[in-house]
């Protein structure tokens, strides 16, 4: 599969059971880990999706994930049924290494999945994740107000507006993520790109051929001690 | 290798470029190394011209992206580069527009240098600002301090940003590596990235390259 920005749409997500195997059971492992015997939950359904460059793979996956019945105290407060459980990993395989990037976890209602594939899918296409709680939304309206006058920004529809402030609002968590993951002095937070979303911002500031192609042999420079 | 050093303390860089929404970054990462070059083979520093390399360097690919080692081709072939005065950036294609007798500058080689960053380094302090590729993880949200993602969340193996080290140094004993971006200076530090040096963090060393001017 070249390397090449997710594709948005059903067949980008339709990789090979084959190709699933190793990345969902790593997944499932990860998921599972210091559960005792009977108490692991179990894989239902997955699909998934694959960037790949050199020897690394960047596979995104959703799955649905069986929890059996909980009736230990120590485990769960309230005597539970068996339930399902929707999440979405992404699991980085290099040189045969798996490494889990993100577990993003919540229990199926089969209400709200319908709602939210009846409402959200409508009016806001590119919502890659699950709607932010209202008052978070709500909460950004200032920061997103002073963004806007910082860096001059005008849209052309409150519709535009609106989606924006979501995109801000969901950037926001990225950037504290990624915070929370450097290991230098960096302060991440809101900058000029901070109302593009992730794939906006690949595509049009960022260079895939750069890990694509090798390009032109060069010479190799002689050392300074060569010098 | 010097314990710091800087090239815009010494006259070597030019100012912050934006490339805009426009994928050229390799065009910029070139163009910062070779007025570099320039400077320290004639001693003159000129501002060159990326949109030359968008619109005459047909084996890149403009705004959809291009490879530094190809771009150096191209400028040896075309026969040099005009100023940015001369021609000016665009951000986005048009047909070539390209002088030879507007040509201020010309290279007659380019290099690819070690992977060891000790080396690259010692390079850097003695030959000039070095063209790299990075994985810009994390830069969208970039504000300022030293940058040093974990290293699965930035691997070398998704590089996808070329830039230019124009210096380097400690801060508070964290060893970093002084980036300049091409995304204007309203971004990170005055339009310069600070990254952490001495792991290879981000793919910084997998694709330093040089012009060569006799």
């Amino acid at each position: 599969v070249p390397a090449k920005p997710w594709a948005d749409d059903e067949q980008a997500w339709n990789l090979s059971s084959q190709e699933l195997l190793a990345p969902a059971r790593f997944a499932l492992d990860m998921y599972n880990y210091g559960r005792a015997a009977g108490t692991r939950a179990v894989l239902g359904a997955v699909r998934g999706r694959v960037r790949r460059a050199g020897q690394g793979s960047l596979f995104s996956l959703e799955a649905t994930l069986e929890e059996p019945p909980c009736n230990d105290p120590l485990v769960c407060p309230l005597p539970e049924t068996k339930k399902t459980v929707l999440c979405s990993f992404e699991v980085l395989e290099e040189l045969k290494e798996h490494l889990l990037l993100r577990r993003d976890c919540s229990p199926v209602n089969a209400k709200v999945t319908e709602f939210r594939n009846a409402t959200f899918s409508s009016f806001l296409p590119l919502l890659d994740k699950d709607p932010l709680p209202q008052d978070f939304s709500v909460k950004m309206a200032p920061l997103f107000k002073d963004f806007m006058t910082t860096y001059n920004r005008t849209y052309e529809s409150r519709e535009e507006a609106q989606w924006r402030l979501t995109v801000f609002a969901r950037n926001m968590i990225r950037a504290q993520k990624i915070q929370a993951l450097d290991r230098g002095t960096a302060q991440y937070g809101i900058t000029k790109f901070s109302d593009l979303t992730e794939e906006e911002f690949h595509t049009i500031y960022l260079n895939p051929l750069l890990q694509k192609e090798s390009g032109r042999k060069m010479s190799p420079a002689k050392s300074i001690n060569d010098l | 290798a010097p314990p710091e050093w800087d090239w815009r303390k010494k006259g070597a860089v030019t100012e912050v470029k934006n490339q805009g929404m426009c994928g050229s970054c390799w065009a910029f990462s070139v163009t910062g190394n070779v007025e570099g070059q320039w400077f320290l083979n004639r001693g003159t520093l000129l501002s060159l011209s990326e949109q030359e390399l968008l619109d005459c360097d047909k084996v890149d690919k403009a705004c959809l992206g291009g490879l530094p080692s190809n771009a150096y081709a191209a400028i040896k072939n075309l026969g040099g580069l005009e100023t940015e005065d001369d021609y000016g950036y665009q951000g986005h294609v048009q047909t070539c527009n390209f002088s030879a007798q507007m040509a201020k500058v010309y290279i007659n080689d380019s290099v690819e240098l070690s992977r060891n960053e000790n080396k690259i380094a010692a390079w850097l302090a003695q030959k000039g600002p070095i063209s790299v590729a990075i994985n810009a993880f994390g830069m969208q949200f970039y504000r300022h301090g030293i940058a040093h993602p974990f290293r699965p969340l930035c691997s070398p193996w998704f590089i996808d940003h070329a830039v230019l080290l124009v210096g380097y140094g400690n801060r508070s004993n964290i060893p970093y590596w002084a980036i300049k971006n091409s995304w204007g200076s309203d971004w990170g530090e005055e339009g310069y990235y600070y990254l952490y040096r001495g792991s290879g963090a981000c793919g910084v060393n997998t694709m330093a390259s040089s012009a060569v001017v006799n």
